[in-house]
């Protein structure tokens, strides 16, 4: 089973064009194998990210260079599923 | 572990495997033989059962309307959202006038597990898991995205000719028997009116086209259409929701599901894009399952009454 211990999803969010073009082209960085979740449409919508834990650096350093904004919406992708399973094994019992 | 006697006792605020939701269907259909049957219209790749839940109270190939959930696995709300509906059909019928004016001249056509070889790996194996499960010739990524798949705009900008992206459009138009099976269903019956697929999140209410910048013919229509059902939709928990077309709302999608169905003639065909709240993304807590399928529901009463308004 695939895990995702110390995955974070990142809220980002964009303040002009520039800015969606870098995000843009965060998501072409495959190494980086980040997870949209929900992808780049304007200025005025926030960009959901998932990224592995050992790219976690490179990304918030990546958008913090460009004074790019954005906030930790899942701090631990692998607790928050953990409470899911959990919820789905105790409902069924 | 405790498995429900009957649909009253299925418990629609959790998340549920597919093999309780396949009982469900069949619990549904047992129970209410004169209105639900369910018909199989392909198998997945890994040779699990495509099951789509007919509402008929008669006629013969009459108009219908189709709404699909789960094509991408890992949006379990929708699929949830689809188990609710199919109750909520059977409950409402003969007691609220509108469904069943729809009822007695419609059929309604419900496909809950669109993809159920990529939803039964979200249980055993990835909960992160969007595509189909097929191996990609030379490739070491497997999976095609079924809503990039589809014989509309297939192959243009707006999908990914790598394998291992998530939006990859697969080899060719249709190469996905998950997808293949609807395009075959839905030639075959002829006779759809409203098509709905039904995605999570980002609350939107998204009408064609996503792969062309040219307007859909029909777009006033459907615009002030989604204006309402999106009205409804707020109505009951004040869920904002933005609408418009594919491409002028969230970016350029070439292969999707409703360009293909609109492109079929099959006018009001929508997606939904059911909700976040905020915070939880693709895990949204099961207590906001019922919520997001009471909300879409009124939504979807509003697009399904005015297909039946509007005959053409």
């Amino acid at each position: 089973k695939v895990t995702f211990e110390g995955h974070q999803v990142l809220r980002i969010l964009p303040k002009d064009e520039a800015q969606l073009s870098l995000i843009k082209n965060l998501e072409e960085m495959i190494e980086f194998q980040v997870d949209i979740w929900m992808g780049v449409t304007d200025v005025s919508n926030p960009v959901d990210v998932r990224v592995p834990f050992q790219s976690l650096q490179f990304v918030k350093i990546y958008l913090e260079a460009q004074n790019i904004d954005y906030t930790i919406m899942i701090e631990d992708l692998q607790v928050v599923l953990d409470e899911e399973q959990e919820e789905m094994e105790a409902a069924a019992r | 572990l405790a498995q429900p006697r009957n649909t009253d006792s299925f418990d629609f605020s959790r998340y549920h495997t597919i093999s309780e939701i396949y009982s469900f269907q069949d619990m549904l259909v047992a129970e209410n033989p004169n209105l639900v049957s369910k018909i199989v219209i392909g198998s997945s790749y890994e040779g699990r059962p495509l099951n789509v839940l007919k509402f008929s109270t008669g006629g013969t190939n009459r108009p219908a309307i189709w709404i699909d959930t789960g094509i991408h696995s890992r949006e379990w709300v929708t699929q949830a959202s689809g188990t609710w509906f199919a109750k909520k059909i059977v409950t409402d019928y003969g007691r609220d006038p509108a469904l069943t004016a729809i009822l007695n001249k419609m059929d309604i056509f419900l496909e809950i597990v669109t993809n159920p070889d990529g939803f039964a790996y979200t249980h055993s194996s990835n909960r992160m898991w969007r595509k189909t499960r097929k191996p990609n010739p030379g490739s070491s990524c497997a999976g095609v995205d079924p809503n990039r798949n589809w014989d509309s705009g297939f192959g243009g900008p707006g999908a990914s000719s790598n394998p291992c992206s998530e939006t990859y459009r697969g080899p060719r138009a249709h190469s996905e028997s998950e997808v293949k099976s609807i395009v075959d269903f839905v030639k075959s019956h002829g006779n759809f009116k409203a098509f709905i697929s039904i995605h999570s999140y980002s609350q939107m209410l998204l009408y064609p086209f996503g792969y062309t910048k040219t307007p859909a013919k029909d777009q006033a229509e459907l615009h002030n259409l989604a204006q309402r059902a999106i009205t409804d939709l707020a109505s009951l928990y004040g869920t904002r929701y933005r609408y418009g077309s594919i491409i002028n709302t969230i970016y350029q999608a070439s292969g999707g599901t409703i360009d293909w169905t609109y492109e079929q003639g099959i006018k009001y065909s929508y997606t939904f894009e059911l909700r976040d709240t905020g915070r939880y993304g693709f895990i949204l807590p099961a207590n906001q399952i019922i919520p997001t399928a009471q909300e879409t529901w009124l939504a979807l009463m509003a697009i399904m009454n005015h297909t039946y308004n509007n005959p053409y």
